[in-house]
């Protein structure tokens, strides 16, 4: 399964 | 507060740049200059932009101020200017934008309320940097358009490649050492990272010729930020996260 991060994942 | 550019020409790009984001985007002025921090309404990408003082012809910033804009609009409005005209902006007492472009058009436009929270940037080590023309970047992403819609960095060593894969194909582009087009290919360590073109292409084709160089900088799954460099500007940074095989 291929998913879209956020940028807020990376805080 | 009170802001003079000379030419327009930055001010478009950074307006373009900001565009392809956010329909509001709140600006922050300081006696140091004006910077701009934003993401999209899914928090996939962040524009972080700081324009600094020394870039403008005429520049005056007493106490800090917010001031939000509906982009569109002012896009509208700086659109109005040639590539020679300056566009001067202050703010009047009854909360409006004025703003003359060129010598003789006085617009006013209705600042909205900002609704600005501070956003931080991420925090991610950059293991592998790409230097090259924004011309051929934007090759590039149109290349790998026509089969995907993800582009895919991959480096190793001091080699790089993009790549794309879709339904009904896929493409692989070699960096080969092109001393005019490709500036540097470093990585610390081998990295692959795959971004959305749906977020990408806008940007890139947005700030366009007005930036000659960018780097992209990546980690393996961590977010891709490009740095645009166009002369006048601090910074350009845009952000964007990669998507992830989980």
């Amino acid at each position: 399964l291929i998913r879209q991060k956020t940028i807020a994942d990376f805080f | 507060f009170e802001a003079k550019t000379s030419g327009s020409d930055d001010l478009k790009a950074i307006i373009s740049a900001i565009s392809t984001l956010v329909e509001e985007a709140t600006f922050v002025a300081t006696a140091e200059g004006i910077t701009f921090r934003g993401m999209d309404p899914s928090h996939v990408a962040l524009i972080d932009i700081s324009w600094p003082n020394s870039a403008f012809e005429k520049y005056e910033c007493d106490s800090d101020i917010k001031f939000g804009v509906r982009i569109d609009e002012f896009s509208k409005l700086i659109k109005r200017a040639d590539k020679k005209d300056s566009i001067e902006i202050s703010i009047s007492e009854q909360n409006m934008l004025l703003v003359t472009v060129g010598k003789n058009k006085k617009y006013k436009m209705r600042l909205i309320e900002s609704s600005a929270t501070d956003t931080p940037l991420p925090k991610i080590p950059y293991d592998s940097k790409i230097t090259l023309s924004s011309s051929r970047f934007d090759k590039i992403l149109g290349d790998v358009q026509v089969v995907s819609d993800y582009l895919t960095i991959h480096t190793s060593d001091s080699k790089a490649d993009f790549s794309g894969k879709g339904d009904s194909g896929e493409v692989v582009i070699d960096l080969e050492k092109d001393i005019d087009e490709i500036g540097e290919i470093s990585s610390k360590e081998d990295s692959i990272g795959t971004y959305s073109l749906e977020y990408l292409n806008p940007v890139v084709k947005a700030v366009g010729t007005t930036a000659g160089q960018i780097t992209c900088e990546f980690s393996s799954a961590k977010p891709l930020r490009i740095e645009f460099k166009v002369a006048n500007i601090g910074r350009i940074h845009f952000y964007l996260a990669p998507r992830v095989e989980s």
